[in-house]
């Protein structure tokens, strides 16, 4: 089905925190290029779907999304901590 | 490990736990942690040893929010607890995050603080992560039964690695039991009770009806709803699903979407504003979110305010605009105030005086751009609710592009 509008902002949120914080995504905060924005959040999310053996589709899909929300170790997945 | 593989350059390495949990008693918050210690010395040659005072290597504590260091814990759930690689200062610690319920069992009410300990004990030792499902430093909480609990061989090579084997001849063997089925995983959400389906009375299986052609003249419908702005229609099993993003009707079955619940039902309405649909059959409704099925249903329709004479409803549609829903049961209709949640006084009224020109009983009810649809049999109405007036009568089917 699609995402209930409001339910996706919240998943898009949870995403963006969930990269910055295992996956040294940066989010550029006043990028003018949304879509380059986008595309990187996007190699992110294939770095985590390759990480968890999910399928690496770069979308934000409901499997992705469940891993996400599971508790879990505040250590990154991809560098420790500075 | 971790970037330029930071170890520990001796083999007796001390620990210090400066407070404690108050969901744990003391010793079992100390026997977990000496066990989880004990998990890595029995795999490699270093020595840990418990002191009470002064500067550890390893400083183990409990705190909540932003406690002193960059990575501040995020309350209950999310992130359970974070160690440091090796080095000095703050190298080796690691936290454990207060707003977690900690416990020495294996439950679903809390997290064991053994399990979690000896996997952040790993990162203090110099592991980083694992993506082995089922290894011990896998970044995701795995409640395991942890009665002889043994290390995996992805988390004994990358210790090795570290630190080589053990020196003693009798510490135990390097060789990992297959890793522990988890006992128990945390369902992501409570199971959906199995609802009692009417087992055939005869053994032969019965076929299921076929599904209905689109385009069939005689088409009829059990229910109809919206659903994040796409329409379902459904009869028996089966379910027609159209939506604005493709132009194709995709055909699909109730248990494809909803695998616990019964084929057939009477009716069927969105609560836009709640992401919340409303699946009635006989004398019991079920609520759903997309494709969770809210806990605690089925539910009597008397809970929405029906008399106990009324065993099943026709039709139920929702007006986003006024905030009501509309129950049909043969010639008769109630008005629901989903703001009050509960019926409206003056109800029920005849269908006849207030929708002229509508045959009932109505089978399906539907609101789509601002009108709406009441379907008997193989045709539909097509309503102004607001000037309460038939503006044409359709196929039911007409939604198809037939």
């Amino acid at each position: 089905f699609p995402v209930a509008p409001e339910k996706e902002q919240k998943d898009m949120q949870l995403a963006k925190k969930y990269l910055e914080n295992f996956y040294d995504f940066k989010e550029e905060k006043h990028s003018l290029f949304k879509a380059k924005d986008l595309s990187r959040m996007a190699d992110k999310i294939r770095e985590m779907q390759s990480f968890f053996g999910l399928e690496m589709t770069g979308e934000l899909n409901q499997k992705t999304l469940d891993m996400m929300k599971q508790p879990r170790c505040g250590i990154p997945d991809v560098r420790s901590y500075s | 490990t971790f970037p330029y593989s930071p170890t520990w350059k001796k083999e007796d390495v001390t620990y210090r736990i400066l407070n404690y949990t108050p969901d744990m008693l003391q010793a079992d918050v100390d026997e977990a942690i000496a066990r989880a210690f004990q998990l890595w010395s029995s795999v490699t040659p270093l020595r840990f040893t418990r002191v009470y005072g002064g500067q550890a290597d390893i400083m183990i504590s409990f705190a909540a929010g932003f406690h002193g260091d960059f990575y501040s814990f995020d309350g209950p759930g999310g992130t359970l607890a974070h160690a440091y690689a090796p080095g000095s200062g703050i190298g080796g610690d690691a936290h454990f995050d207060e707003d977690e319920n900690w416990t020495k069992f294996t439950t679903n009410s809390g997290y064991n603080l053994f399990l979690v300990a000896a996997h952040e004990l790993g990162h203090s030792l110099g592991l980083s992560h694992s993506n082995v499902f089922g290894a011990l430093m896998y970044p995701i909480y795995m409640p395991v039964d942890t009665r002889n609990y043994q290390l995996h061989q992805d988390d004994i090579d990358g210790i090795q690695a570290l630190y080589g084997p053990p020196k003693e001849p009798d510490a135990l063997p390097t060789k990992a039991f297959p890793p522990q089925e988890p006992t128990e995983m945390i369902p992501a959400e409570a199971p959906t009770p199995t609802l009692p389906r009417e087992e055939p009375t005869e053994i032969t299986p019965s076929k299921p009806p076929q599904r209905p052609d689109d385009c069939d003249p005689h088409l009829t419908f059990d229910a109809i709803t919206t659903l994040r702005g796409e329409t379902l229609f459904f009869k028996g099993s089966y379910v027609w699903r159209k939506s604005p993003y493709f132009s194709e009707i995709e055909h699909d079955t109730i248990s494809s979407f909803w695998p616990s619940l019964i084929d057939g039902f009477d009716a069927a309405y969105e609560v836009d504003k709640r992401d919340r649909v409303l699946f009635f059959k006989d004398d019991q409704y079920w609520a759903v979110s997309g494709y969770r099925i809210e806990s605690g249903f089925p539910r009597p329709i008397q809970n929405l305010g029906f008399p106990s004479s009324v065993r099943r409803i026709d039709a139920a549609v929702h007006d986003q605009s006024t905030k009501r829903t509309y129950f049909f049961v043969g010639n008769k209709y109630w008005s629901y105030n989903e703001n009050t949640q509960s019926m409206e006084r003056g109800y029920p009224r005849k269908i006849a005086s207030d929708f002229q020109g509508i045959v009932h009983p109505i089978d399906a009810a539907l609101q789509k751009n601002g009108y709406f649809y009441f379907f008997h049999g193989s045709n539909q109405y097509e309503v102004d609710m607001k000037r309460k007036k038939l503006i044409r009568t359709m196929k039911s089917n007409s939604w198809f592009n037939c």
